[in-house]
């Protein structure tokens, strides 16, 4: 997903839209139930909502038009552009205008509204085009949609949560969605944080609790909070270890006796896999934190108070080991929940603690609260 | 010289190319893109913006994959910021 140049967005979650003038293709009741379809599109994912207006200036104003229509942006007839939209903001921004030359229905013997419609809400909310060509925000138009099953990509759900958040209240059943009650958000700063594992990922760093992680990136001094649904639907929550492997530019994914293989938000194909066939013995049934060292392209994996090192390049473990945590990184004597490097230093977390390690000087550097990475 | 892109358009005509790349990736607006110019050719340029976009083979020419692209009903807003 891409969004506009300095991500304009509604500054508030009650959005106004106002029906201008319709179709003579479609009765106004289909163009109504068409219009509300699109937007509940993007406030079932999201915490805004859509209040009509009969009259006046509403923040989408929605209307149909032909060829040239007062914008310099004139329409081509049948065919070819079928609508377009502006960004967030005041009078025709956040506007919707629909090429009446086009044949509109409710269905797909001509143009859907439905689709169309929302593509263009994706617009009016914020939303740039995608290169993904299952998102609804692709440029596009998609007859061939399963109009009965219509459901946002999870790119399309990344991109407007990115802007708006997700719901306040539980995000709506996706395919994959569990039906466990969403437990509290975590929050941010609290001084007993503990993560269940933490990661790069290109450049940006994450830290993953229960069903949500935090995204710290260096140009935001806050971490964005989001759920693992919003980029992961098919993982299971609660992960155990991850690390990223730059060289590859995917992340390894643990929990309990498997591991998943991810590049940005896309799973790749033959996972989830046994963590057997990384070398470990059977009597390993869950991983407690990893982390990859680009410097010696060895992967360090942490059981209770035992690590193997991974050798990325040979793509087996390393002979000698597991070896005891305590004698190669002394200071480290608790039991490991997360991992990762940075900077030249190893960033052992366990429960709200952080031990900064330098593997050079062989040693603690720092002890710090495990949420010290938030600007609390 | 490999042939101009323009002149393998085939159906499309080359006003109806020429506005595709000038609506949705910000070819400049100046009627002679399609001359052909020696330093350099902002159409070849603006025809691999959309094919890398569309994940189509990056050459800058107006092959099949790309006039087809280009024939797609589609959304009016650009593909790329300017």
């Amino acid at each position: 997903f891409r969004l506009f140049p300095y991500m304009p967005k509604w500054k508030k979650n009650e959005v106004t839209y106002r029906i201008v003038n319709y179709t003579a293709d479609m009765n106004q009741i289909d163009t109504d139930a068409a219009i509300e379809r699109a937007l509940k599109v993007w406030s079932d994912v999201t915490p805004l909502t859509f209040h009509r207006l009969r009259e006046g200036e509403a923040d989408i104003m929605i209307s149909f038009a032909v060829q040239e229509h007062g914008d310099f942006i004139p329409f081509d007839g049948p065919g070819g552009v079928l609508g377009h939209a502006y960004p967030p903001g005041p009078k025709i921004n956040g506007d919707v205008h629909l090429d009446d030359d086009e044949k509109w229905t409710k269905d797909t013997t001509g143009v859907n509204l439905f689709l169309v419609a929302a593509h263009e809400f994706g617009h009016s909310l914020g939303l740039f085009h995608s290169t993904d060509t299952k998102a609804l925000m692709y440029p596009i138009y998609n007859a061939n949609t399963d109009l009965t099953r219509f459901f946002l990509s999870q790119d399309d759900i990344a991109g407007i949560q990115s802007l708006y958040g997700s719901p306040d209240g539980p995000v709506p059943p996706t395919k994959s969605a569990d039906t466990e009650k969403p437990e509290e958000k975590p929050v941010t700063c609290d001084s007993n944080r503990s993560f269940d594992a933490v990661s790069t990922l290109r450049g940006e760093m994450l830290f993953f609790k229960d069903r949500y992680f935090w995204r710290k990136s260096s140009n935001n001094i806050e971490p964005a909070l989001y759920m693992l649904t919003t980029f992961w639907p098919s993982l299971p929550s609660g992960f155990d270890a991850v690390y990223e492997l730059t060289t590859k530019d995917m992340v390894f994914i643990f929990k309990e006796s498997k591991f998943w293989s991810i590049k940005g938000s896309d799973i790749q194909p033959g996972y989830p896999r046994d963590i057997y066939t990384l070398g470990f013995p059977r009597t390993v049934k869950k991983i407690d934190a990893a982390f990859f060292y680009k410097e010696k392209q060895k992967t360090y994996f942490f059981v209770n108070d035992i690590y193997w090192r991974y050798d990325e390049k040979r793509h087996s473990m390393d002979h000698g080991y597991p070896r005891q945590i305590a004698t190669d990184f002394p200071g480290v004597n608790q039991k490991i929940d997360a991992a990762f490097e940075a900077f030249g230093f190893f960033y052992f977390f366990s429960g709200s603690t952080q031990f900064q390690f330098d593997p050079n000087a062989k040693r603690v550097t720092r002890t710090l609260k495990s949420n010290s990475w938030f600007n609390c | 010289h490999p042939l101009h892109p323009a002149a393998r358009a085939g159906k499309m005509s080359m006003d109806r190319i020429q506005k595709y790349l000038e609506d949705f990736y910000h070819l400049e607006k100046n009627g002679k893109q399609f001359v052909r110019r020696k330093d350099s050719n902002p159409v070849v340029a603006k025809i691999q913006d959309m094919q890398r976009f569309f994940g189509l083979k990056v050459t800058g020419n107006l092959d099949d994959d790309t006039m087809e692209m280009m024939k797609k009903p589609r959304c009016g807003f650009p593909d790329v910021s300017p």
